[in-house]
């Protein structure tokens, strides 16, 4: 695609391209949808990864819930980048392609990211209009119905974690849960790409109770941890939301893993803070490096426990 | 939004107890705040990390209240619009 670079941040028309050149380009391994279309009327495209195969489990990757992360979208492209180029060649990667399918929705929160293109760089909401307020958006991490609005969010519309006027008010997280729900039977892991803060997630935010597969979860986050390391040293903490960071209801992790999704987790990419969401493009390639070790390891995992 | 963010700043700061934590809230009410973490004042808590942007003519007062308020305080970005301007390789999209 030109214009196109793994390297680089991409503006919404680019990706848009690059989604129908990537699944042109390896029509054996990927196809493109639609699930949807934003407030501002985008349609939502989906990748679907995989070798054509019956009755394959699946693993679902979403990025760019926040429009100011540009860091996300950027690893959702770097993952299918990795995935085409890699078939055939790495056994790993073949192995997972043939007996798993990935669902990469590229970027959820697509009329955000683009108002932070073109309008203002720090937006983080969506941008539909609340009614009663002059205040635009509502936080898609916050707006799925898994406790929703119940703690760490606000009734606010002028709020950076309004929880919206009700459960999947947004037509964006309506389309995402819409799309999981009829995939509940294939879908069995659910990763959802953030930044900043180098940081592991898993259910429960919503609450401090723990997930009934707590030990397992949590395991695989601290080996998950350290494929994150391991190239650079990043140094990730890991653990269940509402303990590791805060009490934050309406995620789609939390969400996903009550529909009995068992693996469920949130990534927050580099950084700690130096640059936040600012972080520079020659970070793109390093940090999608250590995250697509993480994610190999969540997979082989859950390509080992199917259930 | 070449300029937009001119001479805006990113705090940090760690609360060490509630009056700190309150002194962020009233703060957070006086002033226009951009939380970067956590994701909203509500939810800072004593101990805790906080990261938060604040408009350019605001962020001498800010420093003058957390000052006063005896809160430590680190500036993670100094200039945002240098730090915007950083984050793309080249200047050529």
């Amino acid at each position: 695609t030109s214009g196109h670079s793994y390297e680089k941040y991409n503006n919404w028309d680019t990706i848009v391209a690059w989604t129908a050149d990537i699944a042109a380009q390896n029509p054996d391994l990927v196809s493109r949808s639609v699930i949807g279309e934003t407030y501002e009327g985008r349609p939502i495209y989906l990748l679907k990864l995989g070798k054509s195969g019956s009755n394959k489990k699946a693993i679902f990757l979403d990025c760019g819930f926040h429009a100011r992360e540009w860091i996300s979208p950027a690893f959702c492209q770097w993952f299918v980048k990795e995935a085409v180029e890699n078939y055939g060649k790495d056994t790993a990667v073949t192995t997972l392609l043939d007996k798993l399918d990935f669902y990469v929705l590229p970027v959820v929160n697509i009329d955000g990211y683009v108002y932070t293109w073109t309008n203002d760089r720090m937006w983080r909401k969506t941008r539909s209009k609340n009614a009663g307020s002059i205040c635009i958006g509502t936080d898609p991490n916050r707006n799925l119905d898994a406790g929703w609005c119940t703690i760490g969010a606000s009734k606010s519309p002028c709020s950076a974690t309004y929880c919206g006027s009700a459960p999947e008010s947004e037509k964006e997280t309506k389309a995402l849960a819409d799309f999981i729900r009829g995939h509940l039977s294939t879908i069995k892991a659910y990763l959802t790409i953030h930044s900043y803060s180098q940081l592991l997630l898993f259910p429960y935010s919503y609450t401090y109770d723990l997930p009934k597969n707590y030990q397992e979860l949590n395991s695989i986050a601290k080996a998950a941890s350290k494929e994150l390391a391991s190239l650079y040293n990043t140094k990730y903490t890991y653990g269940p939301g509402a303990e590791t960071i805060y009490p934050a209801a309406g995620g789609s992790d939390d969400w996903a893993y009550d529909q009995g999704i068992k693996y469920s987790f949130t990534f927050e990419l580099r950084d700690t803070g130096r640059y936040g969401f600012l972080l520079p493009e020659s970070q793109i390639k390093p940090t999608c490096e250590e995250t697509l070790l993480a994610v190999k390891y969540i997979a082989n995992y859950v390509l080992e426990h199917l259930y | 939004q070449d300029l937009a963010f001119d001479r805006q700043k990113v705090f940090r700061v760690i609360p060490q107890n509630d009056k700190q934590v309150e002194t962020l809230n009233f703060l957070a009410s006086i002033m226009e705040v951009d939380f970067w973490q956590p994701d909203s004042v509500t939810l800072v808590k004593p101990k805790m990390q906080v990261d938060f942007r604040v408009e350019a003519e605001k962020s001498f007062d800010v420093e003058g209240l957390l000052k006063e308020s005896g809160i430590e305080y680190q500036v993670l970005i100094d200039n945002l619009q240098a730090a915007l301007d950083a984050q793309f390789d080249s200047k050529v999209r």
